[in-house]
């Protein structure tokens, strides 16, 4: 008697299967040879899906040497890459948010609970059968931080020649000019450059441009957060330390030039709903330098006033402003040694730090929180322009 | 009653720094 078996069309479970000789080629064309351009339209960290999906099928079969080499290939590749493009934003920024999306799926899928509550029970469906890779999480996680560092070191390479002629010399407030101090030769951080000049514009379409391309690739919104936050921390070391080193821009025409200035970088942040990621509380001793520079510096209760306001500056920062501090015209004095002791008096009790510039350098510790993805595997499509007609949806 | 998961086996992996280290010694290796 003939028995006929129907057989059902075998339902995508969200696995790729490939030859352990095509490794090579899938981490070519997965990593090291991919332009980020070429994904244009589709899901946010294909790669790092697609890169997921081959790991758990070689956790399926339960290939160990599989999984270490295929992980080990990425990383390297991952490597290589960033080195190959150490002053690409976008292929920086691309990799974060790869490396990080690879590390979260390798949380989500793990079989940890902490990990799962917000799986669903197709999503859990998907997790990892044989292998823990919890030290594997640890390396990308390794991996994640350096790529970071290179994308601030980017931004921050971008950024820094357009800050100091932004920040404190470019006038945009309209009749300023006609009240700077008389007698100093316009100074640009940027003469060696020739005349190039910046304006607040310059910078603000700079950070768009970082903001845009982080969002397009799906990069966390916690570590944008952050990567703003650590920029924000750079122009206000940089244009304070600028202030202190220039008696020029030490001005009460700067400080209103400065505070107008500060407050379109914040409204750009709320903008861009980044108001949240501390950088506006970077800024605060240069908002603080500016106010300084528009205050009174005469009389006791002035100083009195200085002291209870300057919380972010240190005394020798203070004393250094009032001393470079230049008069707009002969009807405005300078400011008094006297007025200046009477400062130094109110704040001795202070324990502040002894070096009068910022570390510009200075990096906040970046943190990656853990952030599931909605997505579930099956429903991720390969586009036929990653060249990767040799992994088996399976 | 629902059948317990088998513990997953723990994979150990080299850390980030010695991973660079056998590239550069592999890159030295080949001509």
């Amino acid at each position: 008697r003939q028995v006929t078996v129907q057989r059902k069309e075998k339902d995508f479970q969200g696995m790729l299967e490939y030859h352990k000789e095509d490794e090579a080629l899938l981490v070519r064309n997965l990593v090291t040879e991919l332009k980020p351009q070429a994904l244009a339209g589709t899901v946010p960290c294909l790669p790092a899906y697609i890169l997921y999906m081959c790991i758990r099928h070689a956790d399926y079969v339960n290939d160990d040497l599989k999984v270490h080499s295929l992980l080990t290939s990425t990383i390297n590749g991952i490597k290589k890459v960033l080195k190959k493009h150490n002053d690409d934003f976008e292929m920086t920024s691309f990799w974060l948010s790869n490396t990080c999306r690879l590390l979260h799926c390798l949380k989500q899928y793990s079989g940890d609970e902490g990990f799962m509550t917000q799986n669903t029970a197709k999503q859990n469906e998907h997790c990892l059968k044989n292998f823990d890779l919890t030290e594997y999480r640890q390396v990308l996680s390794d991996l994640s931080i350096q790529i970071y560092q290179q994308l601030i070191k980017i931004a921050e390479g971008l950024l820094q020649p357009m800050i100091v002629s932004a920040m404190l010399e470019n006038e945009s407030i309209q009749g300023l000019s006609g009240v700077k101090p008389t007698g100093y030769r316009k100074r640009s951080s940027s003469m060696a450059d020739g005349d190039s000049s910046y304006c607040l514009e310059a910078i603000i379409r700079q950070m768009n441009s970082f903001h845009t391309i982080m969002c397009d690739q799906g990069l966390d919104p916690e570590i944008i957060l952050q990567v703003f936050k650590q920029l924000f921390y750079m122009i206000n070391a940089v244009t304070l330390n600028n202030l202190l080193l220039r008696k020029d821009v030490c001005s009460w025409s700067t400080g209103m030039q400065l505070r107008y200035n500060i407050s379109q970088l914040e409204e750009w942040l709320r903008g861009r709903n980044l108001h949240q990621s501390g950088a506006v509380q970077t800024m605060e001793p240069l908002i603080q330098a500016a106010q300084l520079l528009q205050l009174k510096k005469k009389t006791p209760e002035d100083a009195e006033a200085i002291c209870s306001l300057c919380t972010a500056l240190s005394t020798q920062q203070i004393v250094k402003i009032l001393n470079l501090y230049t008069p707009l015209n002969e009807f405005e004095e300078r400011v008094t040694v006297a007025f200046i002791r009477t400062i130094q008096a109110q704040l001795q009790e202070r324990n502040d730090p002894q070096q009068l510039l910022l570390d510009f350098k200075h990096m906040f510790p970046v943190l990656f929180p853990f952030n599931p993805s909605s997505l579930t595997m099956d429903s991720i499509h390969i586009p036929a322009c990653l060249n990767l007609e040799f992994l088996n949806e399976v | 009653s629902a059948q317990r998961p088998r513990p997953r086996v723990l994979l150990k992996a080299p850390t980030l720094a010695e991973m660079e280290e056998m590239t550069t010694s592999e890159e030295e290796e080949s001509p």
